[in-house]
């Protein structure tokens, strides 16, 4: 089970997640007492870089229209903020007293905290980014529940022009982010579910043509045209939904993460 | 959104790197 959600975000705190891990070891085995090196540079730099990204983050939440976004990510900066104080206390108290064991527990928290600051953040401006696709997908929803009420070829076209940059873009995201996941089950249910949607829109389109003859030629059969163009329909709807459901899902296993 | 995202990874980089080479100064002092 993958400990990051996106590739990206792998990218980022992976190697950051192995030094605090190091970190912890070099902790215990200093516990026979070796000297602590003077670290107020390395923390100052810590601490720059923290201050950097907690006013990026602030402008992000400023600027975004995401209630959710503009609710989780003040926590996660001031997570991450908090953490960076800890190192600056813990380097403060190691230069006091190298042997600092409380110092030492604090550089092992703030450093923690740092880890677990940033992803809070990442994960809360991939979430927002989500919620984008997801609102994409849900256009198409909307499209394909109005199929059932387009009776002339007039509106057949229309439909067409309006359902298909909106299946486009949901294409283009959906392969986009299914590239970025580490779990492997939901990026193929995500590859599945988009070859299916793009398989059976035409098919659709075909349907709802197919019923506007009949009915303009008040032929027999409007009635299995109909049905076979709504089966089609939610065929798409049921696949939509299930791309909406696995890009919600997390990929963490939190034990591991913990 | 593309940019924004790019901005918010690279600070985070940032941080995470500050955090490698403090580690770092630990483990080779």
């Amino acid at each position: 089970m993958p400990v990051f959600h996106t590739k990206t975000i792998e990218s980022i705190l992976d190697p950051v997640a192995q030094q605090v891990s190091r970190l912890v070891i070099l902790h215990e085995e200093a516990e026979d007492g070796n000297a602590m090196p003077d670290l107020e540079r390395p923390v100052q730099a810590v601490s720059r870089a923290v201050a950097n990204l907690v006013k990026v983050g602030r402008d992000t939440i400023n600027s975004s229209d995401d209630a959710i976004l503009k609710q989780d990510m003040p926590a996660a900066l001031h997570r991450v903020e908090g953490a960076s104080r800890l190192l600056e206390d813990a380097s403060s108290m190691l230069k006091h007293d190298p042997y600092s064991g409380p110092a030492r527990k604090k550089l092992i928290e703030g450093s923690r905290g740092i880890l677990q600051g940033t992803s809070a953040l990442l994960l809360c401006f991939d979430e927002s980014e989500v919620r984008k696709i997801i609102r994409e997908c849900k256009k198409v929803l909307d499209y394909l529940a109005v199929a059932e009420v387009i009776e002339t070829m007039e509106d057949l076209v229309q439909f067409l022009k309006d359902l298909s940059p909106c299946l486009s873009k949901v294409s283009r995201e959906v392969s986009a982010r299914e590239k970025e996941l580490t779990h492997q089950v939901h990026r193929e249910i995500l590859v599945r579910c988009l070859e299916q949607v793009k398989t059976l829109a035409p098919i659709l389109i075909c349907s709802m043509k197919i019923f506007i003859h009949i009915i303009s030629q008040g032929g027999k059969g409007a009635d299995e045209a109909a049905e076979n163009r709504n089966y089609l329909a939610q065929r798409m709807t049921d696949e939509i939904n299930e791309i909406i459901r696995v890009l919600q899902l997390t990929t963490y296993d939190e034990e591991e993460w913990d | 959104d593309p940019p924004t995202w790019q901005i918010l990874a690279n600070h985070s980089k940032s941080v995470s790197d500050s955090i490698k080479r403090l580690v770092s100064s630990i483990r080779d002092k």
